[in-house]
């Protein structure tokens, strides 16, 4: 399957919505950072 | 093992972020990234307060960012997450 999950493992992994979750607050904050530079 | 992860320079919520990594399986670290980075690019756009040339600019940041994590991080075995530019490799 297409995608970044050709792991099955890594996949089934991510599903879980709070997964990362530090991760992505920190990619937003360096997002909205770049969009008000 | 813990104290070499903490990093006193380091921001809270990165250090947050490094410590959720650590956790993955070597060959997820990448794979997890980038469904981080589309959920977040995907927060982005829902926002919708940014259009054009500001939004590309702003996704390329997001993937430029977690494309480095892993080395940020000192992950093992991960160093950076070929998201852009990059020939295409085991994570497109």
């Amino acid at each position: 399957p297409a995608g970044p999950f050709r792991y099955p493992r890594c996949r089934k992994e991510f599903q879980q919505a709070q997964h990362l979750r530090a991760c992505q607050q920190w990619l937003h904050k360096q997002a909205r950072q770049s969009g008000s530079g | 093992f813990e104290d070499d992860m903490e990093n006193p320079q380091r921001p809270p919520l990165l250090q947050q972020c490094c410590n959720e990594l650590h956790q993955e399986e070597p060959l997820c670290v990448c794979p997890t990234l980038k469904g981080a980075s589309k959920a977040v690019k995907q927060q982005v756009r829902q926002q919708g307060q940014m259009q054009g040339q500001q939004m590309q600019h702003v996704i390329s940041r997001i993937y430029q960012t977690a494309t480095h994590l892993p080395r940020v991080c000192n992950i093992p075995q991960v160093s950076v997450c070929p998201f852009q530019k990059t020939t295409p490799g085991p994570y497109y």
